[in-house]
């Protein structure tokens, strides 16, 4: 359902160039839950975004559900993006203004999903990430942990095909980091949707399927999950 | 070097309370590097906050070297933090139009520091953190984890005798989160400073000499690490 093929990015800095990926074959399979590990500045947010229309290449091909991405117009990677992707940033990026209820609700209203299903969809999956009692605190009045499980509310709420997910426990405890993993994992497979997580966490990256390695750029190997 | 007495932290939002930190008696000792955990909410940053005086308590009263910080005067704490603290943040507040050099500079630039011995310290501290190849980055132009690597290379730079940590590998491999802890562990050690770290992860915390364990607001218990 996500294919990449010799994906590489270079940033440009004046005179220098950072080559964040080099080559990049990748195939994720529809219902798989895949972990990208490797260490800080390896390219794994370079790898989610470009796979999640945010960033463009600088030269190889991505495929999403047989599509070429890379030759769509700008009009079109947004309306895949809304009806498609679902994406839990590094940072969150919460809209300051707009409480855990409303951040969530988000794409819903952009869908145009009626009220009532709304706010059943919200306070569901809310519940499901242990905030039932923070859904009127705005981002400011969250814990980092809190923030981050409203983002993960948000990215799931749209029931979308493709779950991309940078890093969803870095500010969690242990226990509740299994627990939206496990959460994602088990609303994947009710739907057939795909998780792509970036992860440092040895723990969590057991939980996916299959787990792929990158080091400076490149993918360096991969192993299948034991359970 | 650090104690609170009987601290209290309520956050007021229209006619609900939230109890984050309930009555918290704790003592860190000179020299001591100290772990915090918790559960996501448990009220870890908030603590945080209140020792580095960047939020004042409900009630209850903290004690740094002695003097009791919650009658101080608003110039008075500006003063100690300068001088004392160091602090990462668990969303590391890096300046954006800075570069990563800039960035760890500042503190020095605040504190007078001649020109040769400011550029002798950062390039250390940047070279000791893993980031000699990304000095002149600003911070939309690093990773996660190389952002979070700038702010805790901003924190020591200024050798403060206290380092208020809120998870600082939160977005760090394995690799490289142990490196930078150890790394913090030898500079205090060095320098007798003292350490409060929080954080998420286990093999983190059992580099502390003790860890103390948070939840719902309340310390409910703490023991001493085995090495
Ligand atoms: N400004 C605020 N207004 C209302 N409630 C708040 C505010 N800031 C924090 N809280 C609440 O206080 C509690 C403790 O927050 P704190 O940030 O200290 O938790 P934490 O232990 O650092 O969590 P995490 O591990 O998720 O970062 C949380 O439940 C949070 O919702
Ligand atoms: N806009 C940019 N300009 C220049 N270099 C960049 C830019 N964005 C990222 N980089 C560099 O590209 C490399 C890969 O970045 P990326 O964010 O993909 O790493 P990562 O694997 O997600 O790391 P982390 O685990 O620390 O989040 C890093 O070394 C980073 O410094
Ligand atoms: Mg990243
Ligand atoms: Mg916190």
């Amino acid at each position: 359902v996500v294919e990449t093929i010799d994906l590489c990015k270079v940033y440009r800095m004046g005179l220098t160039e950072i080559h964040a990926l080099k080559n990049v074959n990748l195939k994720v399979y529809r219902g798989e839950m895949v972990a990208v590990v490797g260490p800080s500045g390896s390219g794994k947010t370079t790898l989610l975004n470009l796979i999640g229309t945010l960033d463009k290449p600088t030269s190889g091909k991505i495929y999403i559900d047989g599509e070429d991405i890379t030759t769509k117009s700008e009009k079109e990677l947004t309306l895949l993006r809304r009806r498609k992707i679902g994406f839990v940033f590094q940072f969150y990026n919460l809209i300051p203004v707009l409480t855990a209820y409303e951040n969530v609700e988000l794409p819903l209203l952009i869908s145009g999903v009626p009220k009532k299903e709304r706010e059943e969809r919200v306070r569901r999956l809310l519940e499901m990430v242990g905030l039932e009692d923070r859904m009127n605190h705005r981002p400011d009045e969250l814990s980092g942990g809190e923030q981050q499980r409203v983002a993960i509310a948000r990215a799931l709420v749209n029931n979308p095909s493709i779950i991309l997910a940078d890093e969803p426990t870095g500010d969690l405890d242990t226990e509740t980091g299994l627990m939206v993993v496990q959460l994602m994992r088990k609303l994947a497979k009710e739907e057939d949707s795909t998780v792509i997580m970036v992860t440092h966490d040895p723990q969590i990256s057991e939980i996916a399927d299959r787990i792929i390695y990158l080091r400076d750029g490149r993918i360096i190997g991969e192993h299948k999950s034991d359970d």
